[in-house]
């Protein structure tokens, strides 16, 4: 972990009582090989390694009796500040129908997602959701999330995959209002931030749904290109908040740095297993301390 | 964004190509192409040493240079690097494996439909006995390709389903088995031990099976591709790669480190979510897509 290449790194150094900016930037140069090796972006990692260096210059670290663990803690500091110091609350209303789109690539997790959110929100705020299935290009797409449904005991709306997503999502509302939901979770189809069709159709639904929530469902695993995805979607669509999906997994994922940092998406939930009660308030403080390794 | 064509081409023109300017931005184009940075300072490394840019005065040239040296590191002397162990007169078996969501079961739909279109009989079997909608997803692939289709019901053990299917198979003159596998992370051990179950069951009935193990890999994945190619290789040996995705914008560069690490080679490349956006793995276009 940083902490030990840190030490490593300085035990070339120790005994010569005092640090010069080179052995600073050879710990930077650890620091920066730290959270590359964690995915985070190259460009964030540049930015961040900078602003680093500068603190440790101003600090007392040349003078420092164990400057390995106070370029640890900086390190530590910086990552915590641009994670926040808690997840931001999902958008629920009041009165009337609350209604949350699930966004993202192909595969994330966004189906299974959706399930996690709906058994989560109504046990926490007693809420009573509709599940609307819009995927209607994945085969048996609309299965699994009615499978989904039936195990948590929440209806499902859908119309089998003939008809167009957007009249889809205008019959599964006028239901929720007969059925008396007040919370819609709409599960939409993966697609890439840079298939213009398929982008339009979010949009073309968003417009409509006029969603408190759009959540875009991330892969904890994805490497440099979560940058491309986060802006792709946050430009085009509007992003209120992130889910970061698999972290029961070992990878250290260095993608909620670069949410954060580069589009200011609020990471709000995290998926912490296959199944349906596996889903967990966005922990900053923890997902640091992962990313550092 | 700046292809490294581009640049280098922008470079000769004004007469300052410096090979250290070049070669920073082979390594910045690497490890944003995820192939993180062990591989990515080898590959500088060699071609640094390989490659005298004072001769070069073409940016064609020296692409060609890049690729043919890269190439070469890729190969590694490795004639059958590209080939896929399917044989006559024999019940092949192709094992897919891999972590959640990144692309199993479509790609057996897509593989599917090569080999039914080389005249191969081919079936489908349903190792995916846990995860909601699963076999009902493999089910509608085989239909869509006309191939054969095998299942038992929902949360049975996938082992005995590939048991059952590799008996179908011998009764029915079946060519080649296209055995799906829930996705599981490499972390989880009673999946790795699932895994290895399966594996063992398909090499006691098919001497000399899984003919392939095909790890599926999503090309937006960063450096937990190489923890799952190598945690998967133990578990049962992965004779191939399946990069897919490759339509987005990532460039899945850490396949290149699991080829460099583990020798493992890439077999196909997924491009879409339809049957025929599917191609054997070509290392030059795959190279140009990465520095375009
Ligand atoms: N281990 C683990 N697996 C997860 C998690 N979330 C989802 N999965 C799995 O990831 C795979 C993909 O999940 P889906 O819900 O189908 O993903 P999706 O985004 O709806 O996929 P598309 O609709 O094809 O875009 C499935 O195998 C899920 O069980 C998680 O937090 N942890
Ligand atoms: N754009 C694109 N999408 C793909 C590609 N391959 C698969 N997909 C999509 O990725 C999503 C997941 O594919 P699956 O085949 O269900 O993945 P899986 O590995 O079987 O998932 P699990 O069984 O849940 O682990 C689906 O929406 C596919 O259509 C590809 O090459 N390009
Ligand atoms: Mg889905
Ligand atoms: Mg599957």
């Amino acid at each position: 972990n940083l902490s030990d290449r840190l030490q490593m790194s300085l035990r070339r150094v120790t005994g010569r009582g005092r640090l010069t900016e080179k052995d600073i930037e050879e710990m930077m140069r650890e620091v920066r090989l730290s959270l590359l090796e964690a995915d985070v972006n190259f460009k964030v990692v540049k930015s961040f390694t900078k602003n680093v260096k500068e603190q440790a210059m101003g600090e007392k670290i040349l003078k420092g009796l164990n400057p390995g663990q106070q370029v640890v803690k900086i390190v530590s500091d910086e990552l915590q500040r641009i994670m926040g110091d808690k997840a931001e609350p999902l958008t629920i209303n009041a009165i009337g129908i609350t209604k949350m789109m699930m966004v993202g690539l192909q595969g994330a997790g966004k189906t299974t997602t959706a399930g996690k959110l709906a058994l989560h929100l109504r046990k926490q705020n007693n809420l009573k959701p509709l599940l609307v299935a819009l995927d209607v290009y994945r085969p048996a797409a609309i299965e699994q999330l009615k499978t989904i449904g039936s195990q948590i005991g929440v209806d499902v709306f859908e119309m089998g995959t003939k008809e167009k997503p957007l009249n889809i999502m205008k019959q599964a509302m006028e239901f929720a209002v007969s059925n008396g939901n007040n919370l819609v979770i709409v599960d939409t189809a993966g697609r890439l931030q840079i298939d213009e069709d398929m982008m339009n159709e979010l949009v073309e639904i968003k417009n409509y749904l006029k969603p408190e929530e759009v959540l875009l469902t991330v892969d904890s695993m994805t490497g440099q290109d979560a940058v491309n995805v986060a802006e792709g979607f946050n430009n085009t669509l509007g992003v209120t908040g992130a889910i970061l999906t698999k972290l029961d997994g070992d990878t250290r994922g260095g993608a909620a740095l670069s949410l954060k940092e580069v589009t200011n998406i609020s990471i709000k939930l995290m998926g912490m297993g296959e199944k349906l009660d596996q889903l967990e308030v966005f922990h900053p403080e923890r997902m640091a301390s992962r990313i550092l390794g | 964004r700046d292809s490294i064509f581009g640049n280098v081409k922008e470079l000769l023109e004004t007469k300052s190509l410096d090979s250290d300017d070049l070669f920073d931005e082979l390594e910045e184009i690497f490890i944003m192409a995820d192939v993180g940075v062990n591989t990515t300072v080898k590959f500088v490394d060699q071609l640094r040493k390989n490659i005298k840019t004072k001769k070069i005065t073409s940016s064609d040239l020296l692409m060609e240079l890049i690729i043919e040296e890269m190439y070469t590191m890729y190969v590694k002397d490795d004639i059958a690097v590209n080939e896929i162990n399917i044989e006559d007169n024999r019940i092949n078996v192709l094992l897919f494996v891999g972590v959640n969501g990144v692309g199993k079961t479509t790609t057996i739909g897509k593989v599917a439909n090569e080999l039914i279109q080389q005249g191969k009989k081919v079936m489908l079997v349903a190792g995916d006995t846990f995860r909601a909608g699963a076999i009902e997803q493999l089910r509608i692939w085989s239909e869509r390709v006309n191939s054969e289709f095998y299942c038992n019901e929902e949360g049975s053990d996938p082992s005995s389903v590939m048991f059952d299917a590799i008996k179908y198979a011998k009764e029915h003159d079946i060519d080649v088995l296209l055995c799906d596998t829930a996705g599981r992370l490499q972390n989880k051990k009673n999946l790795m031990n699932e895994l290895d179950k399966i594996n063992r069951v398909i090499n006691r009935e098919i001497e000399g099976a899984p003919h392939e193990t095909l790890l599926v890999v999503d090309a937006t994945t960063g450096q937990n591709g190489l923890s799952q190619a190598k945690i998967f290789n133990e578990v049962t040996t992965i004779t191939g790669i399946v990069l897919t995705k490759l339509d987005g914008t990532a460039k899945g560069g850490i396949v290149l480190a699991i080829r460099e690490e583990m020798g493992i080679p890439i077999k196909y490349v997924g491009l879409g979510e339809k049957l025929e956006d599917l191609e054997r793995f070509d290392f030059e276009e795959y190279l140009f897509g990465m520095f375009g």
